[in-house]
């Protein structure tokens, strides 16, 4: 466990938690892709099956539990609590576009070929793309809502710091998980220009707005 | 190598 890793994972949860506590408190998932939280509960569910057949840590067991049960919770809120205020008419990614493709490429594309390692690849290739029906969204309605972008800023920064994590595993551990890597620089490039609008609008006290 | 098979990250 070095620095990055541990700010990669906390800014992960910190995203989590953000989007979990905007639509406790604003009693609204307005704005929030429902599609894009139901691939991060499919991401959480197929890649921590390894719950059930490995130990690593206390600290690697409970963050499992704590992001499963709260992108549960987020896909509760969403279809379920506050399903009135879901924005189903402008979340219209086609989902299958991504899941069918990304099921292909990890049968053909593992490291083991056996079903929990193909579901974990699984995982890894579909959390790289996860985000796609939010930003698809965002581009679609023209605008976010600046904790919406506290949240995209977060989910973003923790592949980012995972992938000085990777390096620094690379020079200090000899650790090299291919797979891992290159889903984790595509997953971190979807975010480049979300992260340009974020500096350059949001953090000097502008709404997030696209050019129509 | 067959470490990468116990993903010790999340």
């Amino acid at each position: 466990m070095n620095i990055f890793r541990l700010t990669g994972d906390l800014s992960h949860l910190a995203a989590i938690i953000i989007l979990l506590l905007k639509i406790w408190k604003t009693r609204s998932c307005a704005g929030i892709s429902g599609k894009s939280q139901l691939l991060f509960a499919l991401v959480f569910t197929t890649r921590y099956l390894d719950l059930f057949t490995s130990f690593i840590s206390l600290y690697n067991t409970s963050m499992k539990l704590i992001y499963v049960a709260c992108s549960y919770a987020t896909v509760y809120l969403i279809y379920m609590k506050f399903k009135a205020t879901y924005d189903g008419n402008h979340d219209t990614f086609r989902v299958e576009f991504l899941v069918v493709p990304v099921g292909g490429l990890s049968f053909l594309v593992n490291h083991d070929f056996s079903p929990l390692e193909i579901l974990w690849t699984f995982s890894i290739y579909l959390e790289s793309v996860a985000i796609l029906p939010q930003l698809f969204m965002i581009s679609k309605t023209g605008e976010a809502e600046t904790i919406t972008t506290h949240y995209l800023f977060f989910l973003g920064l923790y592949r980012a710091l995972y992938l000085i994590n990777w390096i620094w595993r690379y020079y200090f551990e000899g650790f090299f998980d291919l797979i891992a890597v290159v889903a984790g620089v595509v997953q971190t490039i979807l975010y480049c220009d979300f992260f340009y609008l974020y500096v350059t609008k949001v953090l000097k006290g502008k709404k997030l707005s696209l050019p129509a | 190598s067959q470490k990468v098979f116990k993903h010790d990250e999340l």
